[in-house]
C-alpha cells in the first residue's frame, strides 16, 4: 500500500493543497485514500471539515501513546478520502518523543500493525519543519513527494531536504524513494518561475515531475467550502493539473 | 530600542520577505537595524549572503550557550542592516531548551545584556512554527508583526497565533503589543483576496494595517542578488509598499 510523504520544510510550498487535491484525484480513479495530517496547524483537517475535539487527540495518540491508527480514522466530505486528524498538541511532538524508543518509526509501526488496511494510498501532510513529524512521515513512506514554489527562496530548502532524505534512508528507511519534485503555484507569465524551473531540472533532472501545478485562485478558494478542487471547479486548470499528476503517480506504482 | 517579532506559523506568509525589505526601508530613513534570523532554514541569512560556518553557530550559541548577542553580529550587503545569523542546529532548539531554566527569555536576556546596543530596530525573523524560537522572539519583542497571505487557508493560523500571543503576554511579556496584521502577496485582481482582507478587517479591525504588500515578482527575484527590493528595483510596487510600511511603523514609535 503506497505511502507518500508530501514534504518540504519551506513554508507555503503547496503541501496541503497537494495532499487534498491529489488524494481526491486518486479517489476519482476509484482508489481508497487515507490522508494523515501531521501538521499542528491542521490545514488538511480543517479543509476536510474535521476540527479537533476536547477529548481525542487524533494522530497524536497514535504517535505518542501508540493507539491504533484505525481508531483515529474518520470519514470526510471528499468521496473516497478518509482522514487521521491532526492535534494542536503536535506542536510539542519533538519534546514528547525526545527520549522515547523508536521515536522515528511510530507512524510506520502503526501502519504495519494494520491487519486489513483497506486503503490504496496513504498521503501524509507534513508541517514546514524537519522535526519528528516529518521524520516519522519519511520513515513510513515508500516515496517522498517534494512540493516547491518556483521562487529562488525555495531552492535552498530543497538542498537541505535532500540531506534529510539521505539521513532517513541511512538510519530508518533504506527503501525511501522519490516520487518527484512537484512545482506548485507556477506562474508561466514570469521569467523568474521559468528560470527556477530550469535550474531545478538542471540540478535534479527527471526527478522534477513534468506536470506542474499552475497558479490558480480556485485552488485557494476551495478550502472554504470543504471541497477538493474537483468538486469545487472541475474544469479549472487546478483540477486538470492534479488529475494529470494522479495519473502520472498511479502509473509509477 | 523597538524589537519587532515578525511571526506566523503558517508557512510562506511573507515573514522573511518582510524582515529584509522592511529592515532595509527603515535603514533608508537613517535607522540602524539588526536582523535576527531564528529560522533553521536560514532564508534571511542566505538572502543577506551570510551562510553558516563549520565553527560558529550564530544565534544558536546565544540562545543555548548564552553567548553575547554582539559576538554573533555581522555586517550585510544592505546598508544600515546587520545580522545575527541562523544555524541549522535551530531545528533541535525545542529539545535543547526543554529542561533549561528561563528557556523562553534567552533572547530577551541577550538583548537586555547589551551595554550600548547601537541599533534603532531589531527585527526577528521567525520560523513557521510555534516552538521555542517564536516564543523567544515574542518574549523579547515590544510588538509582533503578523504577516498573512490573503487566502482562506491562512485565516486559521491567525486565530491560533492569537492564542499564543495571549499566553506569551500572560506568562512572559505583559507589554507585548501588536504592530499590526500585514497582508502580503496581495493580488487585487482576485475576488478571493478582497474577501479575505474584508474578513480580516471585520475580525481584527484597525489591527489590519492599511498598507498591503502587493504581489510583485521583483520581490521573489531580489534574494538571488543578495539585495533588498530597494537596491534591486527601487521603482517597483514592492519597494513602494515596504517603504510605506516603514513610514507607518516608524510613526507608531
Ligand atoms: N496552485 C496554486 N494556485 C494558487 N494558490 C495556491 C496554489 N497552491 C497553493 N496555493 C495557496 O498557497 C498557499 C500555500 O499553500 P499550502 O498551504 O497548501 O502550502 P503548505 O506547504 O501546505 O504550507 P505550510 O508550510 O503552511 O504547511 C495557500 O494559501 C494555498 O491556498
Ligand atoms: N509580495 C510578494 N510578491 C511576490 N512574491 C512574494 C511576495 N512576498 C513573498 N513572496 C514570495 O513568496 C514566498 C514566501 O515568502 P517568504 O519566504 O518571505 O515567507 P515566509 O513566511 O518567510 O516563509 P517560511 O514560512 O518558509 O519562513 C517566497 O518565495 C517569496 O519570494
Ligand atoms: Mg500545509
Ligand atoms: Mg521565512
Amino acid at each position: 500500500m503506497p505511502t507518500i510523504a508530501v514534504v518540504n520544510q519551506k513554508g507555503g510550498s503547496g503541501k496541503t493543497t497537494t495532499v487534498i487535491n491529489l488524494g481526491a484525484a486518486l479517489a476519482l480513479e476509484g482508489a481508497k485514500v487515507l490522508v494523515v495530517d501531521l501538521d499542528p496547524q491542521g490545514s488538511a483537517s480543517s479543509w476536510l471539515g474535521c476540527e479537533e475535539t476536547e477529548s481525542d487527540r487524533g494522530i497524536w495518540d497514535v504517535l505518542v501513546n501508540q493507539k491504533s491508527l484505525r481508531s483515529v480514522v474518520e470519514p470526510t466530505p471528499v468521496k473516497g478520502v478518509e482522514l487521521a486528524r491532526f492535534s494542536s498538541f503536535l506542536v510539542g511532538l519533538d519534546v514528547a518523543l525526545a527520549s522515547q524508543p523508536g521515536k522515528g518509526t511510530r507512524l510506520r509501526d502503526a501502519i504495519s500493525d494494520l491487519t486489513d488496511p483497506g486503503w490504496d494510498y496513504i498521503l501524509v501532510d507534513c508541517p514546514p519543519t524537519l522535526g519528528m513529524a516529518t521524520i516519522n512521515a519519511l520513515a513510513a513512506a515508500e516515496r517522498a513527494l517534494v512540493t516547491v514554489e518556483a521562487h529562488v527562496l525555495a531552492l535552498r530548502g530543497v538542498a537541505q531536504l535532500w540531506q534529510t532524505l539521505e539521513t532517513v534512508r541511512e538510519r530508518l528507511n533504506p527503501s525511501l524513494g522519490i516520487a518527484g519534485i512537484l512545482i506548485c503555484r507556477f506562474d508561466a507569465r514570469t521569467r523568474h518561475a521559468k528560470e527556477i524551473r530550469a535550474s531545478l531540472v538542471e540540478r535534479f533532472g527527471n526527478l522534477v515531475l513534468p506536470t506542474v501545478i499552475r497558479e490558480n485562485v480556485r485552488l485557494a478558494e476551495c478550502p472554504s467550502f470543504h471541497q477538493s478542487i474537483h468538486q469545487y471547479a472541475p474544469r479549472c486548470t487546478g483540477s486538470e493539473d492534479y488529475r494529470k499528476l494522479a495519473e502520472q503517480l498511479a502509473q509509477k506504482d
